[in-house]
């Protein structure tokens, strides 16, 4: 209670001041910025900004996340900044991460910046077990993110001990294993090596390409509990709703593609899923809070709607983009063969 | 969508059995 007063003495003295402006953080995934936003600012005019100051024009994948309690919220386009249940103390913080994820990298991401802030997330992702990753496949992912960084192997420059300070491998693939950081590092690099050409964008464009496949990537997880108040995962993702036994959330029970699902809703703390083949029967659930509910709809009407875009071709934005992509592109090539 | 990890799936095989020796026998 005396958060929720102190919260709100907040909000009116922010909304009363003079200036009529207050300060924000906004945490990328490779930078921090604070801008002064207006009090009348909506979330849409902070998000543009964020996005004309990062350079990044394929928003629609991105969103400012903010903690909420125990759990997270994005930022509302179309509400005030000030409105959203958010800490008031100045400067107020925001994530600024991918929301939404592509059903294939290579084919949706254009812009470079676009991938970079990918990459990094999904890297985060997986080095800190978000994403089950297996030991292969997080070794060939390393071997990439070095390429990314650190441009061709050179023998010369990169002499044994040259990664011992990277964090590349998961914590939990390494103790799978009995290997020294000498004997992972020397795995690493033997892979590295063989990326030889690849810049840096190209670098991580095949981790993506890697990390695509991973069951795990571009699902939103949350708990809820069937009719019978069995506790099951729901999984959120570009292609659909998922439906996992909580001990395995790679493999789900059930699957609902976004082309197969007539209808969303939910009433209070019920979800209901309505197939369109109106034989198979409605699914219904509890998630835990009624803010879960919303986040949850907002994310199924965000990838239905990137799913339903996708297969209506691309708009002539994206058209533009991925033609002046391939231009710059060809003017980089042309310029390393030069070299 | 290919099979999964389409071009890379030699690599992971690769790196898969240079790595075998050397599991935990928990692992």
């Amino acid at each position: 209670m005396a958060r929720a007063l102190a919260s709100r003495m907040g909000l009116s003295a922010l909304k009363r001041k003079q200036t009529k402006s207050f300060s924000v953080r906004i945490v990328t995934m490779d930078a921090e910025m604070e801008f002064s936003c207006e009090v009348k600012w909506k979330g849409k005019d902070l998000f543009d900004l964020v996005c004309r100051t990062v350079g990044l024009r394929e928003s629609w994948f991105f969103g400012l996340q903010y903690n909420i309690k125990d759990t997270v919220a994005w930022l509302k386009m179309d509400k005030k900044v000030l409105d959203h249940d958010v800490c008031k103390e100045e400067p107020i913080t925001f994530n600024f991460l991918a929301k939404f994820y592509p059903e294939n990298a290579e084919e949706e991401l254009v812009q470079e910046i676009t991938q970079h802030l990918f990459f990094l997330q999904v890297k985060k992702e997986i080095l800190d077990e978000e994403i089950y990753c297996p030991p292969e496949a997080s070794v060939l992912l390393a071997s990439y993110a070095v390429q990314a960084k650190y441009g061709d192997y050179d023998p010369t420059a990169h002499k044994p001990g040259f990664l011992a300070r990277e964090e590349l491998l998961p914590k939990r693939v390494i103790n799978l294993y009995q290997m020294t950081p000498e004997m992972w590092e020397e795995r690493i690099a033997a892979w590295y090596a063989e990326h030889r050409g690849r810049t840096r964008d190209e670098a991580e464009m095949e981790y993506l390409k890697i990390a695509q496949d991973l069951e795990m990537y571009g699902v939103n997880y949350f708990f809820i509990r069937n009719k019978k108040g069995t506790s099951l995962l729901l999984g959120v993702d570009a292609l659909g709703l998922h439906i996992y036994d909580p001990q395995n959330k790679l493999t789900p029970k059930i699957s609902f593609p976004w082309n197969e699902i007539r209808n969303i809703s939910y009433s209070d703390k019920e979800f209901a899923i309505k197939p369109l083949d109106k034989k198979i029967e409605v699914f219904k659930f509890n998630s835990s809070k009624l803010r879960v509910n919303k986040l949850i709809l907002q994310l199924c009407i965000g990838n239905h709607d990137l799913f339903m875009r996708r297969r209506r071709g691309d708009s002539l934005e994206v058209q533009q983009m991925k033609s002046q992509a391939r231009e710059e592109k060809a003017r980089k090539q042309m310029e390393r063969q030069r070299l | 969508a290919g099979p999964k990890f389409g071009p890379y799936q030699k690599a992971l095989r690769e790196i898969r059995n240079s790595l075998l020796p050397f599991a935990n026998e928990t692992g």
